[in-house]
């Protein structure tokens, strides 16, 4: 599990 | 892209569109909050920076620019256009007090010591209770219009739409934001009230009245 770099949320 | 996060994403996007044709339409701005309005341009000018810097999608793009135009055209019109109509003698939350626990949590909490992360960290934060200051307000007057009710609804479930999202990304996708995960549980938390109030009363033809 990770966290992603970029936030491809709103 | 999930059909939970896109029923966030619209609901979220109703929620804004909701409330300008209230204003416009009944040309008064009275029963919302100029000061979690303001909270919400905080979020969304300090969350979307990476506009600059990050391309996700055109979908993405366009959706940061709908919300950050959107939340200044509203601040005009409250603060500017229909100011006879704002309620300023109810909306008297004070905001640093929700500003600045945000903003020194941020730079507590983070994924990483940069300026644009601790500002994404901070606008998340602040989201979480940036509807305060409305839910105040609705409790000061005792009441609120059901416009003003429908508008609430949409903005409380855009977030607990997004919680799905999380449970659902978290399985097919290996992918969770404990940050944002925790901020977001916080933030529905904060609408159960309403919520429970909208459905058992707005929802029915009656007016949000709070108990006396």
């Amino acid at each position: 599990y990770h966290v992603l770099a970029k936030h491809d949320e709103l | 892209m999930n059909i939970f996060r896109l029923l966030g994403d619209l609901s979220h996007l109703v929620a804004i569109i909701i409330l300008l044709l209230k204003i416009w339409k009944t040309r008064s701005c009275a029963g919302i909050s100029g000061k979690s309005q303001i909270l919400f341009a905080i979020v969304y000018t300090t969350r979307y920076l990476d506009l600059f810097t990050t391309y996700v999608s055109t979908y993405n793009t366009f959706m940061k620019l709908v919300f950050i135009m959107t939340s200044i055209v509203t601040i005009f019109l409250m603060n500017a256009k229909f100011k006879a109509t704002y309620d300023h003698n109810h909306d008297t939350f004070r905001i640093e007090f929700l500003i600045l626990p945000a903003l020194v949590l941020a730079l507590l909490i983070n994924n990483e010591f940069t300026i644009i992360e601790v500002l994404w960290t901070f606008s998340i934060y602040l989201e979480s209770v940036a509807i305060l200051p409305q839910l105040f307000l609705v409790s000061k007057t005792g009441e609120a219009e059901s416009i003003t009710s429908h508008y609430l609804f949409a903005l409380g479930s855009y977030r607990g739409l997004y919680l799905l999202n999380w449970v659902y990304r978290y399985y097919a996708e290996d992918h969770y934001d404990l940050i944002a995960i925790v901020a977001g549980l916080v933030q529905t938390i904060l609408y159960c009230d309403f919520f429970y109030l909208y459905i058992t009363k707005v929802l029915k033809g009656k007016k949000l009245q709070l108990p006396a």
